[in-house]
């Protein structure tokens, strides 16, 4: 889970996908 | 007077700041049963997780953010996730919300197993905000400038950062004369709030590092 990751590791995640799609 | 341009800007910066809340189910979990502390803590691990996700998703929509360096971007968000999040808090906090459910959720903050030293300075922070009585645009637009630091560590080019964050100072001046034209000091006093933030994020740091020891 998302929750795992490091908070770096969320941001590079989310800025490379959209969430919303 | 706020010009045409910087009403569209303020518009776009709210209706991402609208469109990009913490999802009603995760939200939903917090004022449900009766957790232990380490189910508390998982819970507020989780609900952390998705503020995070969700300032991402509003940043993108700041005009401007994404022409930045990649790296730099990265550097902003991680510089200013914490903050973004007490301030995001602070205003859920403060919303009226139905009767029992403030308690609830503070009981929930209490009992994580978070240690008072620190619980104390938030809680007092969250008071602060709340007693600013802020109007919508200026928390959306007051998250934005937190976002848009350029003395964050790694940051390479302060200077375009320090461009994008000065339009939003603007607009947030000009603001904060309009709708408290009663107290000409409420802009300086709004920026105060950055101050006590990062000492908050400092806090906070310093009992991540204390947790990890553990």
């Amino acid at each position: 889970p998302a929750s795992n990751l490091g908070l770096e590791e969320i941001i590079r995640k989310a800025l490379m996908g959209n969430l919303e799609e | 007077e706020i010009t045409k341009k910087q009403q569209a800007l303020v518009k776009v910066i709210v209706d991402a700041y609208d469109r990009h809340q913490i999802p009603q189910d995760v939200a939903k979990k917090l004022l449900q049963d009766q957790y232990s502390a380490e189910e508390n803590f998982l819970l507020l691990t989780e609900m952390a997780t998705s503020q995070v996700q969700v300032l991402v998703e509003f940043t993108k929509n700041i005009p401007g953010f994404l022409s930045l360096d990649r790296e730099d971007q990265i550097a902003l968000l991680k510089g200013s996730a914490v903050e973004a999040m007490f301030l995001r808090s602070a205003q859920v906090l403060n919303k009226k919300m139905p009767s029992g459910h403030t308690e609830v959720l503070e009981e929930r903050i209490r009992k994580s197993g978070i240690s008072e030293e620190f619980i104390t300075p938030m809680f007092n922070f969250y008071k602060s905000i709340g007693e600013l009585h802020m109007v919508h645009e200026e928390q959306a637009l007051l998250t934005t400038i937190t976002i848009l630091t350029p003395d964050r560590p790694y940051v390479k080019d302060q200077l375009a950062v320090e461009r994008l964050q000065e339009t939003i100072l603007d607009v947030l001046r000009k603001m904060c004369l309009l709708h408290h034209p009663q107290d000409p000091q409420y802009f300086a006093r709004l920026l105060g709030r950055l101050t006590e933030l990062r000492t908050l994020s400092h806090y906070h740091a310093e009992m991540l590092t204390s947790w990890r020891v553990n």
